[in-house]
């Protein structure tokens, strides 16, 4: 789902 | 993890470190701008709340603290310790400029309307903005010394880099996020002048000054 986006990056 | 974010995220941690120890050698922040590293500790702070609700890595939180505590120790030693030493006349940029735009933004244009995404979108705006009072402090003054342009380098290169990052993520991990593409391309458009200078004159030993 494109809403949630991972936030692996700083 | 690749080689543009890795390198992305050094030159970040470089640019930080560069700037704290030509403060803290100089016992000086003459030719900073106290308000563009305000504005980059409210990118942290509104950022990395995230270190509370999400775990990434162990690299991801150390780096976050890192941040954080860099941030709030560059505003400490320019507001506090060595506050006498602060450009203050010529560090004349209306941050209210940046920051309402900004919070608005965040607010129409983000990927979930919730309290911690869109905080995070406006920090991703925020930060795409946040050297400008630098900048007009160095075209205020006409002039910065080496090691502020080392450090101005240094934090442009950080997003470029990323900017291949995330091309690469694209291509090989189909992983995109348009509101961070769309930052960070607007981010470095605004160090472009300063790369054109910084290639052309301070490493080839000049002394960054803007033509008159």
């Amino acid at each position: 789902y494109p809403g949630v986006h991972v936030k692996d990056e700083l | 993890m690749n080689i543009f974010r890795f390198a992305g995220d050094l030159s970040h941690v470089f640019a930080i470190i560069i700037l704290l120890l030509k403060i803290w050698k100089t016992r000086s922040c003459a030719g900073i701008s106290g308000k563009s590293q305000i504005l980059f500790a409210v990118v942290y702070l509104t950022r990395y709340l995230d270190l509370f609700t999400t775990y990434v890595s162990l690299y991801n939180s150390v780096m976050k603290v890192l941040f954080l505590a860099t941030s709030g120790a560059t505003v400490y030693l320019m507001y506090v310790k060595f506050k006498a030493t602060y450009d203050h006349n010529h560090d004349s940029f209306r941050i209210e400029f940046l920051l309402i735009p900004c919070a608005l933004l965040s607010l129409v244009i983000n990927h979930d309307f919730t309290v911690m995404e869109v905080l995070w979108t406006f920090s991703i705006y925020l930060e795409s903005v946040a050297i400008l009072p630098q900048l007009f402090l160095v075209s205020k003054t006409g002039e910065a010394e080496s090691i502020t342009s080392h450090y101005l380098f240094a934090l442009g290169s950080y997003r470029a880099l990323y900017l291949l990052n995330w091309v690469y993520r694209y291509m090989v991990e189909s992983h995109y996020d348009l509101i961070a593409i769309f930052a960070g391309v607007v981010q470095t458009i605004l160090y472009c002048d300063f790369f054109y200078l910084y290639i052309t004159k301070v490493l080839k030993g000049k002394k960054l000054q803007l033509p008159a």
